[in-house]
């Protein structure tokens, strides 16, 4: 089946990394830099990757849509707009397909999940933060991750997340919640606590390998005072982030996008 | 006698931090965050903070100019103007001083040296950095810091360090070289050209003691695998940033904010 994710964040936040780590594929090549001077684009552009990878046995199309150019011009105004654009085309496509003769073919090009990148700034969310969530809360599941964690330290990621969870709150931005199921066992509900204490996520990405401390190889950036690995839950939340939107809420995520997002939209459309 | 920093660069690129590293004074309390909501300025503001310190036994006041807002809104287009405008005006009223009749005492407001915080994005430099580099560089003594350096591993930081420099030089941008003299000691050539082969300096800041592996109390930051040193010259460029701004070259930045900066920006005025 499909799965489409949206990645959205300035330059330079490790998205590229943080996408290769959680499908443990190689699909953004090594950035290659040109040389300086080299005209840079003016606008936010949207670019699309794809892998067949294979999750839990699952065979799965994975399509990943990036947005180069959002949050790094000196003037950032309407930087979501072509974002907004790009998830309503989409549905626009599905209702289209919906409203086709035979819709036996129907293909899912929707976006299951917008992965937001904040920058590990260590005071809370940026103007252009806001604005963002605030423009594409009703239209995707939003994501929000704290990149390139290990620039913080655990002090300053639990105060850091606070003030972030208050922003979100005192906007009324609606980020992805993994429904809580009244049938659920004991363990599953007790796991699912645990990965929503932790939002937003604190990640920290890597698709070389390093020696850790004990000689073990693994994911994880080598620095002069220690390594820090990637799949180490008292390192980062990067275990979490990837049980949730990898292993246990994918389905949920396109539930949602179909059940709720896309009704919401289609009824705005054909109401207009 | 005086001197004059200016500080510039993005909401939390450890600004704050980085100052009473280098003056080992907590100029700068730790911040209080408002509750979320609050009112923004819309605009650059520039502040002021001065305080009195012995640096190898010499007294000096030292006044740090702050420029809060810069880089931190959706759109920064002309922010480097207030930055401009103050700079400009201090060179004024010293102009203005120096046409008195009595000149006995004259004081020496003008910015002496403009510490710019590049974000350790691993890329190269933003548009809102050569923006300003651009604007600012035949105004005032311009030195690049990369922020928050223990983001980065010790090749990222090369390579980095490599493309900013190539884009510094694209764009034809000054920036502060400390003046090699001829008749120095082959000890102080050597160290010069140590300090120059830095920049620009990656550094790490931190007001706060922690216990390094050894057991040492160091000013650091400490994370779960492990601990950076702001001292020690394997882990960051702190030690050269505070040789060459605070050591060595203070007053060769007076000098030359006085006998070339301040001069071109005389003439010109007066040409006008
Ligand atoms: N400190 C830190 N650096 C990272 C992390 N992930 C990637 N990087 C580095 O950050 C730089 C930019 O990463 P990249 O994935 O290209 O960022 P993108 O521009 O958002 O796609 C590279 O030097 C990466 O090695 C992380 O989790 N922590
Ligand atoms: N990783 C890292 N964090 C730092 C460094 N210096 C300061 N910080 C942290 O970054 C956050 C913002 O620092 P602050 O000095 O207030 O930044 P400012 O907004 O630029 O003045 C705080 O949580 C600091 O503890 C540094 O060198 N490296």
């Amino acid at each position: 089946f499909q799965f489409t994710a949206m990645v959205v964040g300035e330059s330079g936040l490790g998205k590229s990394t943080l996408i290769n780590t959680l499908f443990e594929t190689k699909l953004y090549a090594p950035k290659e830099y040109p040389p300086p001077g080299v005209e840079r684009g003016k606008t936010v552009q949207i670019e699309s990757i794809s892998a067949d990878i294979e999750e839990n046995g699952v065979r799965l199309k994975l399509t990943i849509v990036d947005t180069p150019g959002f949050g790094d011009y000196v003037n950032n105004d309407e930087s979501w707009k072509p974002i907004v654009d790009n998830i309503e085309a989409r549905f626009d496509a599905y209702l289209e397909q919906e409203n086709r003769v035979n819709r036996k073919q129907l293909i899912d090009n929707r976006i299951h999940a917008c992965i937001y990148f904040i920058q590990p700034t260590g005071h809370s969310l940026k103007p252009i933060d806001i604005e963002f969530l605030r423009r594409l809360h009703t239209k995707v599941n939003l994501i929000p991750v704290i990149a390139k964690a290990d620039t913080l330290t655990d002090e300053e990621i639990t105060s850091f997340k606070q003030r972030v969870l208050a922003d979100i709150a005192h906007h009324g931005i609606r980020i992805f919640q993994p429904p809580q199921y009244e049938n659920e066992d004991e363990e599953t509900i007790q796991e699912n606590e645990e990965i929503l204490s932790k939002v937003p996520f604190a990640v920290v990405g890597s698709d070389t390998l390093v020696r850790a401390a004990d000689g073990r190889q693994v994911r994880g950036r080598a620095y002069p005072w220690g390594v820090i690995e990637v799949d180490n839950e008292s390192h980062c939340d990067f275990v979490k982030l990837r049980q949730m939107l990898v292993r246990t809420h994918m389905e949920e995520l396109r539930e949602h996008t179909n059940d709720v997002l896309y009704e919401d939209y289609r009824t705005d459309k054909l109401r207009a």
